[in-house]
């Protein structure tokens, strides 16, 4: 459930914050 | 009516030396030339010239150019290390090292606070915060009450920032990170140790007379 997590755990799953899909061809 | 043209080969304006940036970096010289694959092909995914722009960042991240997306822009922006609104093939380099699974820890916890650091200020502040959570509810197509996401806030506040002045400190995110290792997944890309495996034609566009690995 989102309220017990920080604000930035939540952030840190943003796909925009995923460079792995830089990888993917 | 243009100029004659010999076929010359196509300029990279910030295409540093190979050698060079290995030296500067946890990357081997075979692996900043697998890395230069990746970087001609994200550059030349909508203008040819050698450099990326934020549109060719997003398409490559979203493989959907029209996506925006606030952390995207923030990543962007930290890697245009020289402000021209392109990433040159050096910068891109010498960022991508941060997420190097070898790269020191100061280096990636330091990026991150630059990350969130969206006005420079020094400080994550909370209303910082507040609009990162916002893009991203708006990304993720969640709904949240007002009164969640500031229960939210608090809570990351009361948690991050220790001396209450309602800003987190360089010092009070090194410690919060520290308590909450998992922030830091996101600062590690393992796909940089297989780079030359992902990009194997390097080895047929090599500069580079021995390569060094």
């Amino acid at each position: 459930r989102p309220v017990t997590m920080n604000a930035f755990e939540l952030i840190s799953k943003s796909q925009g914050l995923n460079l792995g899909c830089l990888f993917e061809k | 009516m243009g100029c004659f043209q010999s076929k010359t080969r196509k300029q990279f304006p910030g295409h540093e030396n190979p050698v060079i940036l290995a030296s500067q970096t946890a990357f081997s010289v075979s692996e900043v030339e697998a890395l230069f694959e990746l970087f001609k092909s994200i550059s030349s995914s909508v203008i040819d010239d050698g450099l990326i722009n934020k549109e060719e960042f997003q398409l490559a991240i979203f493989k959907n150019r029209k996506k925006e997306n606030l952390f995207a822009n923030r990543i962007f922006d930290l890697f245009d290390v020289k402000r021209k609104g392109v990433i040159d093939f050096g910068d891109f380099v010498r960022s991508l090292n941060v997420f190097h699974p070898n790269a020191p820890q100061e280096d990636k916890i330091d990026f991150s606070f630059k990350l969130y650091d969206m006005d420079g200020t020094g400080y994550i502040e909370r209303q910082e915060v507040k609009q990162m959570l916002i893009a991203l509810l708006s990304e993720s197509e969640m709904r949240l009450a007002d009164e969640t996401v500031e229960t939210i806030l608090d809570k990351t506040f009361l948690e991050a920032d220790v001396n209450e002045d309602g800003k987190i400190d360089k010092s009070e995110w090194q410690n919060f990170v520290s308590r909450n290792p998992s922030l830091m997944k996101i600062m590690t890309l393992p796909y940089l140790r297989d780079i030359t495996t992902t990009f194997p034609s390097f080895v047929f566009n090599s500069e580079v007379d021995e390569i060094a690995t």
